[in-house]
């Protein structure tokens, strides 16, 4: 994908990274397979 | 170091109208991470971009500075409880999530299948 957005978010002390792109095609590995 | 889930993360069909939110999102996190921090994730995502579009907005038609002082705010108020998180169970049936829920139990517990996780969300309905 051309574009991906990273942000972290942190709720009680554990912080986790979420990437979104703007389409699925290319991000997700599992895509690839079907 | 966790795994990582793959989600498709789609507008609830039967409690959110299409105005509202239309857009589906293609999402990867790590699978520790639980529906609170999707929820919270979504709050925030969906709080800049309209934001950003006030800003846009407010430019077009004043283009002076200070247009995007509103807009900090909200995205400081968002909140994990603003938005309720489903996971479809069986034909039109769905199933709300439990905030405190790993998304690897979820996929565990619910999804079962090797394609990314799909999920969806609406606004939290005050009772």
């Amino acid at each position: 994908p051309e574009e991906v957005t990273v942000t972290d978010i942190t709720i009680n002390s554990l912080t986790v990274t979420f990437r979104e792109a703007l389409v699925a095609r290319g991000f997700f590995r599992s895509w690839e397979l079907e | 170091l966790s795994s990582e889930i793959e989600l498709i993360f789609c507008p609830h069909p039967l409690l959110v109208n299409n105005q509202q939110y239309s857009q589906t999102r293609y999402v990867k996190t790590t699978a520790n991470a639980t529906v609170d921090h999707l929820s919270k994730y979504l709050a925030l995502r969906i709080a800049l971009e309209e934001s950003q579009s006030a800003t846009q907005g407010n430019r077009n038609m004043e283009g002076g500075p200070g247009a995007g002082n509103s807009s900090n705010s909200c995205v400081q108020d968002v909140s994990e409880k603003q938005f309720t998180i489903y996971i479809s169970t069986a034909r039109g049936q769905f199933s709300t999530l439990n905030g405190s829920l790993t998304l690897e139990l979820v996929n565990e517990k619910f999804w079962k299948v090797c394609k990314p996780l799909e999920l969806f969300y609406a606004p939290t309905q005050v009772q």
